[in-house]
């Protein structure tokens, strides 16, 4: 563990209770894209799979659970919760999804560290994370102002992985054999998917003014 | 595991 790993697994940890503080405290999910949590939680559950076979540390244990747990109660309030599902606005949420699930698992049955079921999974829950934010960046461009909450909550999932990028960076140098180059790289990409909305959220904060996204 | 790619990281 690395102070930038950490700081990234901190401000992952802050983007969920943000997201979770909106829900719970506004009772609505409007600007929330029920698709982007949909492919989070198959992120979750397809990288953790090793959640009880291949214990690492009560730190690492923890947190898995905190994300399983909260991407599934996430989409499960978005879906089933008489208050919140009737904020949700389908016709907004409109990017399919399903594309991306295809294209990663397809994705990753070719470029993996061992073609084993563990492997695969893993590298499709690294190439569907790094594309996961896409239905909620396009939602964000249509519904045009961003609420405070939805913003920080798209800020701190940006920057989580961007911290992993020094993670990384650290490790390359401090190890033997560096051997993330899958994580590394789809990093990267996922990272850059934010560009754009990291420039707008910093003009908001810069200028003081409501976050807005060109349509 | 030896052998098997150690994911320490979330």
């Amino acid at each position: 563990m690395n102070i930038f790993r950490f700081a990234g697994d901190m401000t992952h940890l802050i983007s969920v209770l943000v997201l979770l503080l909106k829900i719970y405290a506004t009772k609505s999910c409007s600007g929330i894209s029920l698709k982007t949590q949909e492919l989070y939680a198959l992120v979750f559950l397809s990288r953790y799979l090793d959640l009880f076979t291949n214990y690492i540390s009560l730190y690492n244990t923890l947190m898995k659970l905190v994300f399983i747990g909260s991407s599934l109660a996430i989409v499960w309030c978005m879906r089933m919760h008489h208050a919140v599902k009737r904020s949700y606005d389908k016709e907004v949420d409109t990017f399919r999804h399903y594309y991306l699930v295809l294209a990663c698992f397809v994705l990753a049955t070719l470029v993996n560290e061992q073609f084993t079921l563990r492997e695969v999974c893993w590298a499709f829950s690294i190439y569907l994370e790094a594309v996961a934010i896409l239905p909620q960046l396009v939602l964000l461009q249509r519904s045009g102002n961003v609420d405070n909450l939805t913003g920080q909550y798209v800020f701190f999932l940006g920057a989580y992985r961007a911290f992993y990028i020094l993670n990384w960076i650290y490790r390359y140098f401090t190890e033997q054999y560096f051997t993330r180059w899958i994580a590394c790289i789809a990093g990267i990409v996922q990272t850059a998917l934010y560009a754009d909305f990291f420039y707008y959220y910093f003009i908001s904060w810069k200028n003081n003014a409501k976050l807005q996204l060109p349509a | 595991p030896i052998g098997q790619p150690m994911h320490d990281e979330l």
